[in-house]
């Protein structure tokens, strides 16, 4: 494994977007990692459209019924691949633009930009998320988001933050060795993610988030897919 | 009971001691940046409280959590509660186990020695 690694530097990261007031993160986590993967299947990086998943995806979790995507009101980032497997797939947000609230389904699968095909979860052991990262693509990761509505740079690497209390749904996109630490207690290395909540947010839209710790529930919900080339 | 009669049941008139305070400017502040707009000036007095209490929050996380920044950011006028419903929307994250949806387990581990 390299010592560092960052996605957006290879081309794979579309800008940063926003969610707006609508719990659609679940969307945006998904579409991050379709657009990576599709851009290290074909070269190419495609804007996907998270309206289509907030307006047509009602899938629920095969063993959790109660678990279902519901657009402005949450989701899961795997219920989204199981309906874009279904729906044959993806549009870009240009056909299928974002709103913010949830509307009547639109989807026009001629339009479909990205087929999915399959999906995984991704091992707990964070050397292997850091693996499947480097050789997969960005990873869909969901965590505990408690510390990032106060949240404004450096590496966030909280004493105290619940495991198993995994609530936003963002994108893996690299990561490095040695964090900047304001308060220069030891640099540490750290998962660099991308949000859905603006630029004007954290690191430029980013979050710094301590690495090897299993830090805020990170490595518990983290998901890849497998997208078709033509 | 007289319907014309509305009784205040929030704690609004709580936090008009923040008005004219070293907080409010901070708050002023913060409107500015963000292009904030308050409908009513109770609801202006609400979210100076809400602001207020989140100054609070970021101090208690930037003890918590040194080597990040902690202040104010755009959601600096939101309860915990608010935030969470409006801006987080993974569900069934509870339990801490990976939800499967019909895929076969987990990726196969890869080589990550050396």
């Amino acid at each position: 494994l390299p010592e560092s690694f960052d996605w957006r530097e290879k081309g794979a990261v579309t800008e940063v977007k926003i969610q707006g007031t609508c719990g659609s993160c679940w969307a945006f986590s998904t579409t991050g990692t379709i657009e990576g993967a599709n851009y290290i299947a074909t070269g190419k990086l495609l804007n996907l459209s998270e309206q289509q998943l907030v307006d047509c995806d009602h899938t629920c979790d095969a063993k959790d019924k109660t678990a279902c995507n519901n657009g402005c009101s949450g989701g899961l980032m795997t219920n989204a691949y199981k309906y874009l497997i279904d729906a044959g797939g993806i549009e870009e947000e240009d056909s299928y633009p974002y709103t913010g609230k949830r509307g009547d389904c639109k989807f026009n699968p001629e339009k479909a930009a990205v087929k999915v095909v399959n999906f995984t979860n991704v091992p707990i052991d964070e050397k292997q998320i850091a693996a499947h990262l480097v050789h997969h693509g960005p990873l869909a990761v969901g965590l505990n988001a408690v510390f990032m509505q106060t949240y404004i740079g450096g590496v966030s690497c909280p004493l105290i933050c619940g495991k198993r209390w995994v609530n936003h749904g963002v994108l893996l996109v690299g990561y490095g060795s040695k964090g900047f630490s304001i308060l220069r207690l030891g640099n540490q290395p750290y998962w660099i993610i991308k949000n859905s909540w603006g630029q004007r947010w954290g690191e430029h839209g980013y979050y710094h988030l301590c690495r090897g710790r299993g830090m805020c529930g990170m490595n518990t919900m983290v998901s890849a897919v497998m997208t078709q080339t033509s | 009971q007289d319907p014309e009669i509305i009784l205040q049941v929030t704690d609004n008139h709580g936090h008009h001691h923040l008005l004219g305070t070293h907080t409010e400017r901070h708050f002023r502040s913060f409107v500015r940046d963000y292009g904030k707009e308050y409908p009513t000036r109770e609801e202006y007095v609400r979210r100076l409280g809400i602001f207020a209490e989140n100054l609070v929050r970021a101090a208690e996380h930037q003890a918590l959590d040194p080597t990040a920044v902690h202040g104010i950011t755009p959601f600096s006028d939101l309860s915990a509660e608010e935030f969470e419903a409006m801006y987080l929307g993974v569900r069934g994250g509870g339990g801490g186990a990976q939800l499967a949806n019909g895929v076969r387990g987990t990726a196969e581990e890869m080589e990550v020695e050396g």
